[in-house]
């Protein structure tokens, strides 16, 4: 089984992405398993460390959504070795890719997100954070043994925006896992998440204050949203909803919310 | 814009031959960045991740929460409330971090929490800010504070 596993991790090796400069660093990508009843796979993509990387510890990204893919925002767009170019006809390099530091491992969570898929189209319509912390752990586990050389050794998790819910998640249920199991596989030392959902109720009171604070919003508009919007409770009223939207489409003008001084994408 | 670029790239046939993804070719719908169908119908979600966060912390991990101050989908203020309710206490009291010369952000360390700002960063902070994210997670990484000059 150990040769079987270590055919597996050749056959995902990646001698080169079309239109790739010339790297020194080893990448690998594929598919690991993780519900064979359902057919659910996850889809992952390793690119080593620049130097050393059997010295570097490893670092997952698990991007937000809930649904967006971490090929395409974490390795593409921020912490990846490779940028696309314009006409995505060949990649370029990122000067400040984290595989300097770290090897990265880009995981497209859960099943339906980016290539990452489902034998049941059910599954589509019934994920949630439990059962997307569960794959991953699973992900993990499987993962390590086609990549033994990671076992044991020092692993981070980073991410962003709704990964702040399935970072944090993870982390307990390997902390769960690695009580339950003495000498595990997993050496999880910590977590970095940014811009990261937290707590729905203090989350939305500090959002309007931005807004708000940033003079993207009208002292009437601060005051409606505050009156009429309950953030403990599930679900928003009408006019909440309204003085939200008079927010977004009155007050904001037309700006990248998520970057509010950056020019908008046409 | 580059969000467009990865559409295009990712649906070649022969980079998903070079990552060998979709091998079959048999999922049934365009490689994209993000699926409506999985968020329009998430099911379980937490209103607070704050209790894990503490689990986490009394578990000794090594935690470090920053934010792109130019985000308003999830801002600055917004992690700063939600934190703020962990009431942990300060072991380094909050300062501007450097990068380049520059102020990179402001910081506070807490007893097993680190909160820093990334000065200029939108929602995705390493795309705006590859640098100052850079020196972050290398600070991560190192378990040390951000540089003080």
């Amino acid at each position: 089984s150990v040769s079987l596993l270590q055919k597996e991790k050749e056959l995902d090796r990646i001698s080169a992405l079309p239109g790739q400069p010339k790297v020194a660093f080893s990448q690998f990508s594929g598919y690991v398993t993780v519900n064979q009843e359902h057919g659910r796979a996850l889809f992952y993509w390793l690119t080593e460390a620049s130097s050393l990387p059997e010295k570097k510890p490893l670092v997952l990204w698990l991007n937000g959504g809930p649904g967006c893919s971490s090929v395409a925002y974490g390795a593409s767009e921020e912490i990846g070795p490779f940028r696309i170019n314009i006409t995505a006809s060949s990649l370029f390099l990122n000067k400040y890719s984290w595989n300097r530091e770290a090897n990265l491992l880009f995981l497209e969570s859960p099943a339906g997100v980016g290539f990452s898929y489902t034998n049941t189209s059910s599954d589509l319509k019934n994920s949630g954070d439990k059962r997307t912390a569960q794959d991953a752990l699973i992900f993990l586990l499987r993962w390590m043994s086609r990549f033994p050389g990671y076992k044991y050794r020092e692993f981070y998790i980073a991410g962003e925006s709704y990964a702040g819910h399935y970072v944090p998640q993870l982390a307990k249920i390997i902390v769960d896992y690695n009580k339950k199991h003495s000498n595990s596989i997993i050496n999880l030392k910590g977590f970095i998440v940014g811009n990261a959902v937290t707590d729905n109720y203090y989350d939305s009171i500090g959002t309007v204050t931005y807004w708000w604070t940033h003079s993207m919003i009208s002292d009437q508009t601060y005051k409606s949203i505050l009156n009429h919007c309950n953030f403990s409770a599930d679900k928003a009223t009408k006019p909440c909803d309204d003085a939200v939207y008079y927010a977004m489409n009155r007050e904001f003008g037309d700006i990248d919310q998520y970057s509010i001084y950056a020019p908008t994408c046409t | 814009c580059t969000e467009s670029y990865a559409e295009k790239y990712y649906n070649r046939k022969d980079v998903q031959k070079a990552m060998h993804a979709n091998t079959t070719g048999s999922i049934p719908y365009k490689w994209t960045a993000c699926s409506d169908v999985l968020i329009k119908n998430w099911k379980d979600s937490e209103n607070s991740v704050l209790p894990t966060y503490k689990f986490l912390i009394s578990a000794g991990l090594r935690i470090w929460v920053f934010s792109g101050d130019t985000d308003s989908v999830v801002p600055v203020t917004a992690t700063r409330f939600s934190l703020s309710h962990l009431n942990l206490t300060i072991k380094t009291r909050w300062y501007p971090w450097y990068s380049g010369g520059q102020v990179g952000g402001w910081t506070e360390v807490y007893k097993g929490l680190t909160f820093a700002t990334v000065r200029g960063a939108g929602h995705e902070v390493p795309l705006f800010q590859p640098k100052r994210a850079f020196v972050l997670f290398k600070s991560f990484l190192a378990g040390k504070e951000l540089p003080k000059s």
